[in-house]
């Protein structure tokens, strides 16, 4: 199963770098000038390397789910502060 | 209202407060919990504890390591009479968001510095709702362990980058726990530890030794190209391949990471790590601290990966750590020494190469024995110079107030109390 796992890239027409840029949404142009010669050949050397762990990578995270979510009122003291607009902090 | 976290019967006999920090524009929310010093807490110091992974909740540290009471099999507390609020009133903060109790409606922070940020308006928040914690002049630390190697050099200097006059508190020092700080000098250890060199026997066959040699001039290079660009697409193959390199022909053996002593059993090498989700999943311990959350989880592993694709693993973080020296913050870096994962050669290598003011005379200095105050027993070996402290520490794993606890609060007390001198 492992040796099979690298050419899963190619079947699918890109590479593990171009997933990477595809799920970053970055613009492949710009990523390639960010890059040396060593470590453009280590994002191809990656998936023969480590076929299994890379396999199983995602790229990005789901956002937590809302209903696993509930919000409390009733705290003994809610602090603010001028200089922090944008935060508060609520105590039991 | 919200009942008192103080009913759950853990060190019930101290003021103890739980809360969030909200950050409104970002539907951020972190988790807190605090308990005063069981001695003199107006004033005795107080310290803020980070655990690390990235993305585990700091109140692993608290039931698992260094908080008033652990949990049993029955899932009740049970007293610890060696927790580091004896001389102290501690914090424990679940961050960054979407980690323990803490959430956020969005994906969350992915990188230290951003970590960061929060965490001071944490601080802020929490000493002007509590001025009794700092009025008295008493001292603030930062302490953590593991990844919070990257994140308590980075806090710490978003602290001090704050005019003091505009601050609610003062930064005293910090501690880092068998951290990740310096990857590029902490990266070669992993071969000499799991194979023989660390004080234990070598848990790899010889051939395995051989191709983690192999691959570390690899491993080194990506981590240097990262350290020059800090881009993600340099610092996300550098962990990739070390990690694969380096730490997995480890992890296959089925050892326990954290502990090279131990077989790694259930949910993060830990079995007993299961009773604290159990305890905190229940709904009146929920209802007590306040939680926000329907499910407690230990670490959060996107959290894990979002660090890991942000390029933040492999990153220079220990440049923070001169930038602390070279402003006189005391830093004490202590490592158990049968832990694998951040261990204790690499956080001896990368202390001694460490550029900062008095690097020359620090590296001069012997390594002396350490007696700890409490046990009177060689309990480690020290080398310090002025504000940076090495520490190694006999017999503890990963989480050295778990395998040691009463050295782990002497350690602490002599930092914390005795001027920052072990």
């Amino acid at each position: 199963l492992s040796f099979q796992q690298p050419f899963a890239f190619e079947e699918h027409g890109s590479s593990l770098l171009e997933k990477a840029i595809e799920a970053w949404k970055q613009d492949p142009k710009a990523v390639a000038g960010l890059m040396s010669d060593e470590v453009r050949k280590s994002w191809d050397e990656l998936p023969l390397k480590f076929p299994a762990e890379i396999s199983q990578m995602q790229f990005v995270t789901k956002p937590k789910d809302p209903s696993a979510i509930f919000t409390r009122k009733q705290w003994d003291a809610t602090v603010e502060s001028e200089d922090l607009e944008n935060y508060q902090l609520r105590v039991n | 209202k919200i009942k008192d976290p103080k009913i759950l019967g853990i060190d019930g006999d101290v003021k103890q407060y739980s809360g969030y920090l909200d950050v409104r524009d970002e539907d951020k929310h972190f988790f807190f919990w605090t308990f005063e010093s069981r001695n003199d807490p107006e004033n005795d110091p107080v310290v803020l504890w980070l655990n690390g992974g990235p993305g585990c909740s700091s109140l692993t540290g608290l039931f698992f390591e260094l908080g008033p009471s652990s949990i049993g099999e029955d899932i009740k507390p049970i007293h610890n009479p060696y927790s580091w609020n004896n001389n102290a009133t501690v914090i424990f903060l679940d961050q960054p968001v979407n980690v323990g109790f803490s959430y956020s409606g969005s994906e969350g922070v992915t990188d230290t510095v951003a970590a960061g940020k929060d965490v001071y308006a944490f601080l802020q928040l929490f000493f002007k709702q509590f001025p009794e914690y700092a009025a008295n002049g008493q001292d603030f630390h930062i302490a953590g362990e593991s990844y919070a190697g990257h994140y308590i050099p980075v806090f710490a200097t978003e602290i001090l980058s704050h005019p003091v006059s505009k601050r609610n508190f003062n930064l005293t020092s910090v501690l880092i726990g068998n951290g990740l700080t310096d990857p590029l000098n902490q990266y070669p250890a992993y071969e000499p530890m799991a194979c023989g060199e660390g004080g234990e026997p070598a848990v790899l066959e010889p051939e395995e030794c051989q191709s983690m040699s192999d691959s570390l001039d690899r491993c080194l290079g990506l981590i240097q190209s990262c350290y020059e660009s800090e881009s993600v697409w340099s610092c996300v193959p550098a962990s990739i391949y070390c990690n694969n390199a380096q730490i997995n022909p480890y992890s296959r053996t089925g050892k326990n990471v954290y502990d090279i002593r131990k077989e790694c059993e259930g949910q993060l090498c830990y079995k007993d790590m299961q009773f604290i989700d159990d305890y905190l999943n229940l709904d009146y311990v929920k209802e007590a601290v306040g939680a926000e959350v329907d499910k407690y989880e230990s670490c959060n592993f996107d959290i894990n990966r979002n660090f890991l694709f942000a390029g933040d693993w492999m990153k220079p973080y220990h440049k923070a750590v001169s930038e602390l020296l070279n402003q006189d913050i005391p830093v004490l870096i202590y490592a158990g020494d049968k832990d694998f994962i951040c261990n204790w050669l690499g956080n001896k290598l990368w202390t001694d190469v460490l550029p900062w003011k008095s690097a020359d005379e620090f590296a001069k200095q012997p390594v002396r024995h350490w007696v700890a105050n409490l046990t009177n027993e060689k309990s480690g070996e020290v080398k310090s110079f002025e504000q940076l402290t090495y520490l190694r520490v006999y017999g503890g794993g990963h989480m050295v107030p778990y395998d040691v606890p009463e050295n782990a609060l002497s350690m602490l007390n002599e930092w914390i109390h005795g001027n920052f001198t072990i």
